[in-house]
């Protein structure tokens, strides 16, 4: 026996909820870029006999230009306008609210790009397997390094690529996350270590990149360690473009970094059938 | 000729935030989606 309440979707209920949720969701997403809540869509609460409740929320949520490894906090991070290709996620989110404090149990979501703007001499969005683009990627990384000194960035992670038909052939615009790198004769491998600068590249150009524009992240905080300690080993860095594995992604192709699509793990049934089906549209 | 005349707001529906909201068709009108951030 639940009571189930219909809050308005922009009540403080609903909207605390929601930017929890959020915020959960992008701290599950370890590529690509953050997302921010655009509306909410629906709202439901059950009230259990306890008076413990659960809401399962509906919400729209757009990407940002901050990267997730960016230390921006989202509310300075900019939406990305539709021109330049809007990737949206819409999520199905189930949360709880334990000793006041609303925790997310369970969501469900997919990522897709908003087609139904695209016009001619817009850009478009290009798999992030492309190969032209990636040589695109690489030739203004050399750009880049060839501007630095002392130190050498290796490719960590494609953030985006797009591209725009104009006269002279497609004009590309990139984005891609770069770390320090050891490098010897012609290979260079990421920095395995916590502490090695990272950044996040934008270039433009033809064949060649006409203008490359890195923006350095701050150092992550590391804790303090004592000289005597045994410390365990930093996580191994990904390798240097990340490699999407999924089936999904080779039956179609992958255009953008999607939000982790499921998390359900006691199975609550109340996240809907239709987002499992629409799932598969990328 | 067409003239624009004042219409009186609609009277927002109550909170539907209680038990009364499953009964009472008042507060079935929809309350949702919510509005738009950035663009829709």
């Amino acid at each position: 026996q639940h009571n189930v309440l219909r809050p308005l979707c922009d009540s403080p209920k609903a909207e605390e909820a929601a930017l929890v949720a959020q915020d959960y969701l992008n701290g599950q997403h370890t590529h690509g870029y953050k997302y921010a809540l655009n509306r909410i869509e629906d709202i439901k609460v059950q009230v259990e006999p306890n008076g413990q409740e659960t809401y399962v929320l509906e919400i729209d949520l757009l990407e940002t230009n901050c990267h997730v490894l960016d230390p921006t906090p989202l509310a300075n991070c900019s939406v990305r306008p539709k021109l330049l290709t809007a990737v949206e996620g819409d999520c199905d989110v189930v949360l709880k609210r334990v000793g006041g404090v609303l925790t997310v149990t369970a969501f469900k979501c997919k990522t897709e790009e908003s087609t139904e703007d695209l016009c001619v001499g817009c850009s478009t969005l290009l798999p992030l397997n492309d190969t032209a683009a990636l040589d695109f990627v690489q030739a203004s990384l050399a750009i880049f390094n060839n501007n630095t000194v002392n130190v050498t960035y290796t490719i960590l992670e494609v953030g985006r690529m797009s591209s725009q038909l104009v006269s002279g052939g497609p004009q590309y615009l990139v984005e891609y996350v770069v770390v320090e790198a050891n490098c010897t004769n012609d290979a260079c491998m990421p920095l395995n270590d916590p502490m090695a600068q990272r950044g996040i590249c934008t270039a433009k150009g033809f064949k060649i990149a006409h203008s490359v524009d890195c923006k350095m992240f701050a150092a992550p905080m590391m804790p303090a360690v004592d000289a005597n300690s045994t410390v365990a080993a930093a996580p191994a860095v990904p390798p240097a473009v990340h490699v999407h594995t999924d089936s999904l992604s080779r039956r179609h192709g992958l255009k953008h970094h999607k939000l982790t699509s499921l998390h359900d793990p006691q199975q609550s049934g109340l996240l809907s059938a239709e987002s499992a089906e629409s799932a598969e549209i990328v | 000729i067409m003239f624009k005349r004042d219409i009186a707001a609609a009277a927002a529906p109550a909170v539907a935030d209680s038990p009364a909201a499953l009964t009472d068709p008042i507060l079935l009108v929809p309350v949702c989606p919510g509005r738009v951030r950035f663009f829709s």
